[in-house]
C-alpha cells in the first residue's frame, strides 16, 4: 500500500474571496502530515499534524478562527480514531485551547471516549495545555463579521435554516455550517 | 471544520476532524464532529473517513459510518462509496456535506454535496487537490 495524508478543509458556500486560502492551507496541512508520517512512521501523528497545522489557520472553522456561538465566543470539538486499535478521543465545549485535536488524543489516554464541558477543561488544565488568558484569543475579526451579519439576517426574520437552506450558507457569505 | 485521513504502507489508518461548529449556534451545541461514526471512524479492516457540512444532519445520518459500511457491505470502492453516500444523505435529509475516504487499499475518495470543500492529499510525488464541484488540480512535490 502506498501511504496517503488526505485532508479537507471544510464544506459549505465557501466565498470566492476564501477560496485561495482555503487551497493554500489544504495544500500546506496534506505536506505538514505526510512529512511527520515519513518522520515517525505514524498515522495518528500524521492526521494529528495536519489537523493542527489548519487550527493555526485563521481561513479554517477550527482552532484560531473558529466561528462564533451567540454570545460571541468560540467552543470547539474534536475527535481522533486509530483504526488498528479502534481507540477514540473526543472532546466538546472546548474553550481558549489552540488544538482540540490534541486535547482529543489524550483523551484516547483515559478509560472513555469522550469528555465535554466543565470536565474537559478540567482535563486539560491537569494535562498541562495552556487555556488562553485573557479568554477569548481564539475570535478572529472575520468571525466576528459573520456572527453580526448572521444576527442581522435573524433581526430581519430570515429563517437561516429554511428546509431549502440546510447546509447553505449563502445568506450569510462569511458564515460557516460546520 | 478541518479532518485529516492517513495510510500507512502497512495498512493502518488513522482520521482526525477539529472545527469550531456553526455561526450563531446556541451555547453548548455540539454538532457531529466529535462523535465516533458521525464526523468521524476508522477501521483498519475497511477505511477511514472524516466529514465536514450540516452537522445535525451528518449526525442523523452517521455519514461517516454509513460510507465505511457500504464499502464494506455493498462492495463499494472509496469513491463511489463516499458519492452514494453524501447524496443519500443530502436525498433524505436535505443538509449538505461532504467527506473524505481511503479505503483499507489506499483508494481515496473524495465527495461533498455542499458548494464547495477544500481538499488536498498527497500519494507518492504527486500532490491533488480542489476545492470545487470536479475540480481536480495536480503538482509534483
Amino acid at each position: 500500500i502506498e501511504p496517503v495524508v488526505l485532508v479537507h478543509g471544510g464544506a459549505g458556500d465557501i466565498p470566492s474571496e476564501r477560496v485561495e486560502g482555503k487551497l493554500v492551507g489544504v495544500k500546506l496541512a496534506a505536506k505538514v502530515g505526510y512529512a511527520k508520517l515519513r518522520e515517525t512512521g505514524s498515522v495518528l501523528d500524521a492526521v494529528e499534524e495536519a489537523v493542527r497545522s489548519m487550527e493555526l489557520d485563521p481561513y479554517f472553522n477550527a482552532g484560531y478562527g473558529s466561528v462564533l456561538t451567540t454570545q460571541g465566543n468560540v467552543e470547539m470539538e474534536a475527535s481522533i480514531m486509530n483504526g488498528t486499535t479502534l481507540r477514540a478521543g473526543c472532546c466538546t465545549l472546548v474553550k481558549d485551547i489552540m488544538h482540540p485535536i490534541s486535547l482529543a488524543r489524550r483523551v484516547m489516554k483515559t478509560p472513555h471516549n469522550f469528555l465535554g464541558g466543565e470536565g474537559v477543561m478540567r482535563f486539560a488544565a491537569e494535562e498541562g495545555f495552556e487555556i488562553m488568558d485573557p479568554p477569548g484569543q481564539l475570535v478572529t475579526d472575520y468571525a466576528k463579521e459573520a456572527l453580526e451579519e448572521w444576527k442581522e439576517g435573524q433581526r430581519r426574520g430570515e429563517v437561516e435554516f429554511a428546509r431549502t437552506e440546510i447546509g447553505s450558507s449563502n445568506k450569510y457569505s462569511k458564515s460557516e455550517v460546520g | 471544520t478541518v479532518g485529516a485521513v492517513a495510510i500507512d504502507s502497512s495498512g493502518n489508518i488513522a482520521v482526525a476532524t477539529s472545527t469550531g461548529g456553526i455561526t450563531g449556534k446556541l451555547p453548548g451545541r455540539i454538532g457531529d464532529t466529535p462523535l465516533v461514526g458521525a464526523g468521524t471512524y476508522a477501521d483498519n479492516l475497511v477505511g477511514g473517513v472524516s466529514t465536514t457540512g450540516h452537522g445535525e444532519t451528518i449526525m442523523k445520518y452517521s455519514l461517516a459510518h454509513d460510507i465505511l459500511k457500504r464499502i464494506e457491505f455493498l462492495g463499494e470502492d472509496a469513491q463511489t462509496a463516499t458519492e452514494n453516500s453524501c447524496k443519500a444523505m443530502t436525498d433524505r435529509l436535505v443538509g449538505t456535506a461532504g467527506a473524505i475516504t481511503i479505503d483499507r487499499k489506499g483508494q481515496v475518495g473524495i465527495s461533498f454535496t455542499s458548494k464547495r470543500m477544500a481538499w488536498a492529499y498527497i500519494k507518492g510525488t504527486q500532490l491533488k487537490y480542489g476545492i470545487e464541484q470536479n475540480q481536480h488540480q495536480e503538482e509534483t512535490v
